[in-house]
């Protein structure tokens, strides 16, 4: 059972739209998996078609211990796959957070509830630093980092290196980073193969060997409330996911 | 003189890629302009050559009124546009934001300070709705929001709408949106022309005529240090921003 947190500082990288397509991936491979949505935006819980008024209970309520997992597990349209959605009340997490040592692992009380229900649970951290992201890092026992093939994304990860650093010295020593995922990757630009090869020669860690094609495939299933392999099937994107599924159950495996 | 904010919850949607490249063109016709990266990532700085190691005063110190706005404030390649950059310390105020009402006024109490030497201050805010986004919600006079033509995109605008309201309501009563600018447009595909008709026939507010296309020159152009006005001249997307830089200006003037 493993706690795996999406996360990037940078914006727009495809921390959300990785969450939801290789959870999707991993319950195809049977995997029993949960995905918990920490962005107070609620893209994750938009792009599974949870629907918005049935979002009663969210994973803020959760954490604040105001209802029981039971309450906010949803299930998707894939048997293997429920998620847990966000909510308004998570804004509230930014910006007056609760003091002290317990707002940093209110999360990790939530996952440590219920890890033995499933094979993997995904947690969909926001662009930030802020006390939701630390809860996120908190509670995972590893680590994706997606990263766009361009130059901002890339000035990003040193970054976060820095933050996962100072999460194993004060909070989390197992965290650890199962690798860096590239996405969007448009194989026509040079850009792009400048930046994967200055990730994959200079990146202190490990980087999957799957990465993931930019594809308007990807960009418009979140509209109809699915991941790319129920939205297009067998397309590049799609394959690729399913790819990186069965890489990162390896990596799992061989801890 | 015109405080400007560019902000946009949603990640990645093109706000520090707008900011400079506005910025700069709003200098080419003749206004002098600042600069202000209130991201702690700091790409505006990265972006316009600033290097890393002359930011010993940055925003957050003169936030903290720890140095003057002499010190803080450098030039760049182009003579009408100054900028201030962006540093680590500004993660503080995401994390264990100061208390108290003070703490949203801080940034306005340096854009009152300077405005009268300039004509325009843009402010690169980053993606989420802590302390340092309403920060520059609080001194803006306008509000630019880029959008990319994407459907998660879409999804956030809703929520910059209820933003915008809550701060006008509460902190800045003459807050108004100049406009929203859709970003990264690929003509090719319909994901980017139905979520372009959307936001301009249900958008309650200005949406900006001119639009920016999808250019892999406009993400190049920041490894160099550069806008995409000196790195790729003439191209599409320069011109683009020109034109937003002649939209932007009219709609100020017109008020
Ligand atoms: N492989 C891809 N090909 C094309 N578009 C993609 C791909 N992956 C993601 N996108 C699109 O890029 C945009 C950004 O992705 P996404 O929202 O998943 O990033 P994020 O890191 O979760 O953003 P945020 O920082 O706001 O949470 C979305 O519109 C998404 O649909
Ligand atoms: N018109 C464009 N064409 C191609 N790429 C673009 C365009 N505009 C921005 N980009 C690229 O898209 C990525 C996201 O843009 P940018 O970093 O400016 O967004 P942002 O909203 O500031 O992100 P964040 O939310 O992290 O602050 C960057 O890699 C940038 O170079
Ligand atoms: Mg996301
Ligand atoms: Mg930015």
């Amino acid at each position: 059972m493993t706690v795996i947190a999406v996360a990037n500082e940078k914006g727009g990288v495809g921390k959300t739209t990785t969450c939801i397509n290789l959870a999707s991936a991993l319950a195809s491979l049977g995997k029993n998996v949960l995905l918990i949505d920490m962005d107070p935006q609620a893209h994750a819980s938009n792009g599974l078609g949870i629907p918005e008024n049935d979002r009663a209970f969210t994973i803020a309520e959760l954490m604040m211990e105001q209802c029981d997992p039971g309450e906010a597990i949803r299930v998707t349209s894939q048997p293997e796959l429920s998620a847990v959605p966000a909510g308004q009340k998570l804004v509230g997490f930014e910006l007056s957070p609760p003091a002290g040592a317990e707002s940093r692992n209110l999360l990790k009380r939530v996952t440590d509830g219920c890890r033995r229900n499933y094979d993997l649970i995904l947690l969909d951290a926001p662009p930030s630093l802020s006390l939701l992201t630390i809860n996120c890092l908190v509670a995972a026992d590893s680590l994706i980092i997606p990263v766009q093939a361009e130059y901002f994304a890339m000035a990003a990860l040193v970054r976060m290196v820095q933050l996962v650093e100072m999460m194993r010295r004060n909070y989390n020593p197992d965290l650890k980073v199962l690798g860096v995922l590239i996405t969007m990757f448009d194989r026509r630009t040079r850009l792009a193969h400048e930046v994967e090869s200055e990730i994959r020669n200079n990146f202190q860690g490990p980087v999957f060997r799957t990465r993931i094609p930019r594809s308007v495939r990807v960009a418009e299933a979140p509209s109809f409330g699915m991941p790319v392999s129920q939205y297009a099937v067998g397309s590049p994107a799609a394959l690729a996911y399913q790819l990186l599924a069965r890489e990162v159950a390896q990596a799992i495996k061989s801890g």
